[in-house]
């Protein structure tokens, strides 16, 4: 009955809570992996090839000068640089001879507010406390922080993505099973002012609004509002490989042709799809958000890892 | 559950649309994924006269003030390295705890066949400047003896690397 | 110490590095 339905959503969120209380960070990491750290004094074009050549969209930052953790190279990084260069056509050698260190610049440049300190935290606090740090950042990713014991030095031990916690989650939560509301009860996710671009939209438009709404995917829809496509923030690292900056006067339909071949595609789901069944997605496949859409496929909003984090832990 | 996949969003289906409304839009390639694979090799290598190999790392160990052991007879082949590391530490630790600054190494030619040698680094631990030992706290159970820090390590690696790039 | 060969004038080393129970490839770039 819908009345059972929602006393199991309530246990079920329950019992997530208690599962993310009881386990650290460190849990989460696999029993081997690794950790590709980037010296402040590298070029921001080397950086950005390399990235792509690991098919990562971000890595931690160590100043080796002061021996410390400089915080995360990410996609907005590289959008910084971006609307830095439209706006000033004529600083391309700058640009092209920009390292790490000078990101912050150019954030302060473009005046993109992005919070200056990365917020990290130590592994072995309870997972709980990490989903919580990047709710409030709105952060989709956390650096994990240790120290040396001998010389207190800081080490990098990992960063954890909101996507990484989910999959924890969907892979060692039975209870996720009974998160079976629909998601129209759930008041979750967005569903109103959704801005979208066609494929005709110039990238840089999309770009822009990326910057001004502070989003990380612009949906590209047809003539009748139907749902055909999505650029997502980590699509600029592909637009200005090698440092060339002449694409930006692509259309986005043309832009999204740079896409590497296994992109895994845009998942779509309906308002009458479950948590339970969202999180089962999240264990098979990267998805890193899902598009609502009707019947005939025409957009009615999106829900992000975010969202489905901040249900878990506030709702 | 209509979970799906977006058909008209994989970059196949993208592709063939766009260039099916515009045929010129071929030119346009995706971003290759099959990388080269990042090869990694133990140490460097060198295919340099060994007593060679070991004259360009003690030049470079001077150049960059490093210190280190006089080589035992039996042990030629290894240099015992201390190397002060003090970068200007802008937040010095809150507690004032004692942080030691000299790292040591252990660099070690090896011959992997004749005329191909390998020159291998190894961290060996931290020493204060005035000689006083790094005071261990406690005796260190399994799990605490490992939050050990490599960037150091690596960060004078990669200056020793390049001072022997260069000079080579 | 492992090291990749210089491209571009970047230069990789990487060292696997035991922290606490589990194995952490710590891989440092850094330019020339």
């Amino acid at each position: 009955s819908p009345e059972q339905i929602r006393r199991d959503q309530r246990i079920g969120l329950e019992a997530i809570r208690e599962f993310l209380q009881s386990k650290t960070s460190f849990d989460v990491l696999p029993v081997s992996y690794r950790v590709i750290v980037f010296e402040t004094s590298l070029l921001v074009k080397r950086a950005l090839n390399i990235l792509l050549q690991n098919s990562i969209v971000s890595a931690p930052l160590w100043n080796s000068k002061t021996s410390r953790f400089a915080g995360l190279l990410t996609s907005n990084d590289f959008i910084n640089v971006i609307q830095y260069y439209s706006q000033n056509p004529d600083q391309f050698q700058f640009i092209d001879n920009l390292t790490l260190n000078g990101l912050r610049d150019v954030e302060k440049a473009v005046g993109t507010t992005t919070s200056l300190e990365t917020v990290s935290i130590h592994p072995f606090k309870p997972l709980y406390d990490a989903c919580v740090k990047m709710i409030q950042s709105s952060a989709r990713r956390i650096p994990l922080i240790d120290e040396d014991e001998d010389t207190h030095r800081e080490i990098v031990v990992s960063v954890l993505t909101e996507y990484r916690i989910l999959k924890f989650v969907s892979m060692n939560c039975k209870e996720t099973k009974i998160l079976l509301q629909p998601l129209h009860e759930l008041n979750i996710g967005t569903m109103t002012n959704i801005s979208a671009a066609k494929l005709e939209t110039p990238v840089m438009e999309v770009i822009d609004l990326m910057i001004q709404k502070s989003i990380s995917s612009v949906p590209i829809v047809d003539d009748q509002d139907k749902l055909i496509n999505v650029y997502e923030a980590v699509d600029v690292l592909t637009l200005i490989k090698g440092g060339l900056y002449t694409d930006l006067t692509l259309s986005v339909g043309e832009a999204l042709l740079k896409r590497s071949d296994d992109f895994e595609g845009v998942y779509t789901c309906t308002l009458n799809d479950s948590l339970f069944a969202i999180s089962e997605t999240i264990r098979k496949a990267r998805v890193h958000r899902l598009f609502i859409v009707d019947d005939e496929g025409k957009l009615l909003g999106v829900l992000t890892l975010s969202d489905i984090l901040k249900y878990i832990l506030f709702s | 559950s209509n979970i799906a996949v977006l058909p008209s969003s994989l970059p196949q289906i993208h592709r063939a649309y766009m260039v099916q409304m515009h045929p010129e839009l071929a030119s346009i390639q995706p971003i290759t994924t099959k990388k080269s694979k990042t090869r990694w090799h133990f140490g460097i290598r060198s295919r340099s006269y060994p007593l060679d190999v070991m004259g360009e790392i003690y030049r470079a160990l001077r150049n960059l003030n490093a210190e280190w052991q006089r080589p035992s007879e039996e042990e030629l082949w290894t240099i015992k390295v201390r190397w002060k590391y003090s970068p200007n530490d802008i937040g010095v630790d809150s507690t004032q705890k004692k942080i030691p600054d000299m790292m040591k190494l252990q660099i070690q030619l090896f011959q992997l066949e004749p005329n191909n040698y390998l020159v291998d680094f190894k961290f060996d631990g931290w020493d204060n400047a005035d000689g006083s030992e790094v005071e261990n706290v406690g005796i260190p159970d399994d799990d605490a003896v490992s939050s050990f820090s490599a960037y150091p390590f690596l960060h004078l690696c990669t200056r020793l690397i390049m001072e022997l790039a260069v000079n080579s | 110490l492992a090291t990749t060969s210089i491209k571009h004038n970047t230069l990789a080393v990487a060292c696997v590095v035991r922290y606490k129970r589990k194995y952490v490839t710590q891989i440092l770039y850094a330019p020339l």
